[in-house]
């Protein structure tokens, strides 16, 4: 065990983003590698339009509640490890 | 459940795997059975069968590979994505691909599977006790020669078994060394290595010279991971060096300082704040299993379900007694149908046909000295039902090389089958008219190459017959063959006066003159013969090759234990229409 009990400084590790995404970051990357949200669809629409209605399409799929709002719920399941196919389309 | 858009679905039920490499974290023999038992998860609710070969195009390819490699759908490091696959079809269609970069345990955490030693290749069990001390790792304590090792116990000191831990002295995989461990220092492109290392490779693989010179001798195996190896990081497989210094503190163990995520991280040198070489220590990790079983489901044409309790749903989550759950099945039953439940009951023997007129004497005009010391039995005998068809055999009690052809036996009849004869297969013959006394159901058989006289096997029990003389049976422990062993399921002629005997995933090498078996077995099959099926139905010599069989198919091995062929019995051997 370290032998100090001072809290170190949080570092960025080689290898590692500089930054994590922000949430929203996250689910538009979310959203788009699994099928909810298609790329040209994202670009049509206002974000939010487009984010909250792939949110609930995403909720539905997943049998969470369907609020279309980033909810912690939501969050957890998009940082959950996963299979890499995706749950919508080909 | 779902299915993917038009049912894509395999147009036959008896598909074909194979592992094309293998995770450095997980013993190869642990992969292959979490693979199987996958498999079997879907087997057994359908008609299909899933057979792994070695060589050449399987339906189903399984590889393990990280970040971008080679399809345009890369991978992400650890967590996150674990694996994919694609739906039924041909080429890429079908395989199945994992991620690397993740942590492959069967879903418990760190899974060290010994070898040598004393425990037969069992788990390490941490934390285990030597001399009084705890330790929840491999260690060299107690020994000179830097051996990494565990107890399989509880407690060495209580128990004494123990095995050594995979490390890079011990053996490396793949590649073109068999097996051999790594030889340091080496040489690699002008350059000294004391370490395994992924210079030179783009797929970070880590891998060593298995001679002091790669530049010279080329050959070289890909290193195991050892308990202490990290995750991910920038030294994925390396080992954590304790103590390592972190922003001038000394660590000895795992830590999550420096971190926002609690996760537990090494440096794999002595000293991060220099060399910015890191990685995560290993956690639970995920299973294997669980995930290709997953996986799998893609390849036979099932997508995600919105189920959250079932196999396909997307998220992982670890169950420890896993039952597949009725939306998996009616999923996997909408494709394929629900299979025939369990095998059916083999039909009764046949009633024992009228004796046949045989021939009195011997219809070939052998030459050789060995033939007319013991001269062979029969001429060609008469087929005692020519209708029963050896292609309508789903499988056969024992398949062996007498006289240059080959003999499948089959509850109380038998057929021969020559490469030479244009006619294709003859028979079916009564074994009770050809080697009376033997029963109706042989487990193997094996011609003496010196004698020619030819060994029965059924049960525990063998007969040895010269023309139609037999002696037998007797036990198969006279020949030095103890009560561990089953059915003897083959044997393969070495040279002159030597057989192995195969029982269950061992073999014996009986000394035919003497008819005893040496000492210093029965061996592991798979210590020699790697890469055929250990639970093989039948194991033969034909054409100075050895040949298992297991379901529909046979491995082909050659004399340097090489798998060169996996084809189907009946289409290749018997040469069915």
């Amino acid at each position: 065990a370290p032998l100090h009990s001072k809290p170190q400084a949080v570092i960025t590790f080689p290898g590692e983003l500089l930054s994590a995404p922000s949430d929203v970051e996250l689910a538009e990357s979310y959203l788009l590698r699994f099928g909810y949200i298609q790329e040209a669809e994202a670009r049509r629409s206002s974000k939010h339009v487009s984010l909250a209605k792939a949110l609930r399409r995403m909720q539905k799929q997943l049998g969470l509640e369907e609020t279309g709002e980033l909810d912690a719920s939501t969050l957890e399941a998009m940082r959950a490890p996963r299979c890499g196919v995706p749950d919508v389309g080909g | 459940f779902l299915t993917f858009q038009g049912d894509l679905k395999w147009d036959h039920m008896d598909l074909t795997y194979r592992v094309m490499n293998y995770s450095p974290d997980l013993d190869r023999a642990v992969i292959d059975d979490a693979f199987q038992r996958a498999f079997k998860v879907w087997s057994d609710v359908t008609p299909l069968t899933f057979t792994q070969i070695y060589s050449g195009e399987a339906d189903i390819m399984i590889m393990f590979g990280s970040q971008e490699h080679g399809d345009g759908y890369p991978f992400d490091g650890k967590d996150g994505l674990l694996a994919h696959a694609f739906p039924p079809g041909s080429g890429i269609q079908g395989d199945a691909h994992f991620d690397d970069d993740e942590f492959w345990t069967l879903g418990t955490g760190l899974e060290v599977k010994t070898r040598y030693g004393n425990a037969n290749g069992a788990s390490c069990h941490f934390p285990f006790v030597f001399e009084g001390r705890s330790y929840s790792r491999c260690i060299t304590e107690g020994r000179t020669d830097g051996m990494l090792w565990c107890a399989t116990t509880a407690s060495y000191d209580a128990d004494k078994t123990y095995g050594f831990c995979p490390s890079e002295l011990l053996y490396t995989t793949g590649g073109n060394s068999d097996g051999s461990p790594c030889v340091f220092p080496f040489i690699f492109d002008g350059t000294s290595y004391d370490t395994c290392t992924t210079d030179g490779r783009s797929d970070g693989y880590r891998w060593c010279a298995t001679t002091a010179n790669f530049d010279q001798d080329k050959k070289y195996g890909f290193c195991p991971n050892r308990d202490t190896a990290v995750i991910g990081g920038n030294s994925q497989g390396d080992p954590c060096v304790f103590p390592f210094t972190f922003l001038g503190q000394s660590y000895s163990a795992c830590t999550n300082q420096g971190r926002q995520d609690g996760k537990l991280w090494c440096a794999t040198t002595s000293n991060y704040d220099t060399d910015k070489k890191w990685g995560f220590c290993p956690d639970r990790g995920y299973s294997i299993f669980l995930v290709a079983a997953h996986e799998f489901g893609h390849s036979l044409g099932l997508d995600h379900s919105s189920v959250r309790e079932a196999l396909m749903y997307p998220m992982y989550s670890y169950v420890q007694d896993f039952q597949l759950h009725e939306d998996d099945v009616q999923g996997i039953q909408y494709l394929y149908g629900r299979g025939s439940g369990p095998e059916p009951t083999p039909p009764a023997p046949l009633p024992t046909e009228e004796p046949q007129p045989m021939p009195t004497e011997a219809g070939s005009a052998s030459t050789t000295e060995e033939e007319e010391e013991t001269p062979e039995p029969t001429a060609e005998p008469s087929p005692v039902d020519p209708s029963r068809d050896a292609c309508i055999e789903r499988n056969f009690d024992a398949i062996t090389e007498i006289n240059g052809e080959l003999h499948f036996f089959k509850n109380g009849k038998y057929w021969i089958h020559s490469s030479f004869w244009k006619s294709g297969i003859r028979g079916a013959f009564s074994i009770a008219d050809t080697w009376p006394g033997l029963p109706a159901v042989i487990d193997a058989a094996f011609q003496d190459v010196l004698t020619k006289r030819i060994f029965f096997f059924a049960g525990r029990q063998f007969w040895v017959f010269s023309g139609k003389n037999a002696v037998g049976p007797r036990g198969i422990e006279k020949l030095g063959i103890g009560k561990e062993a089953g059915r003897i399921t083959g044997a393969l002629q070495r040279g002159r006066g030597k057989v192995l005997l195969f029982s269950g995933e061992h073999y014996w090498r009986l000394d035919v003159k003497v008819q005893t078996v040496d000492k210093g077995y029965p061996r592991a099959t798979d210590d020699v013969f790697t890469g055929v099926p250990l639970d093989a139905r039948n194991v033969f010599l034909y054409q100075d090759k050895y040949h298992f069989c297991r379901d529909s198919f046979y491995w082909r091995m050659t004399p340097r234990y090489q798998v060169d062929r996996v084809g189907y019995i009946k289409y290749d051997l018997l040469q069915c229409p």
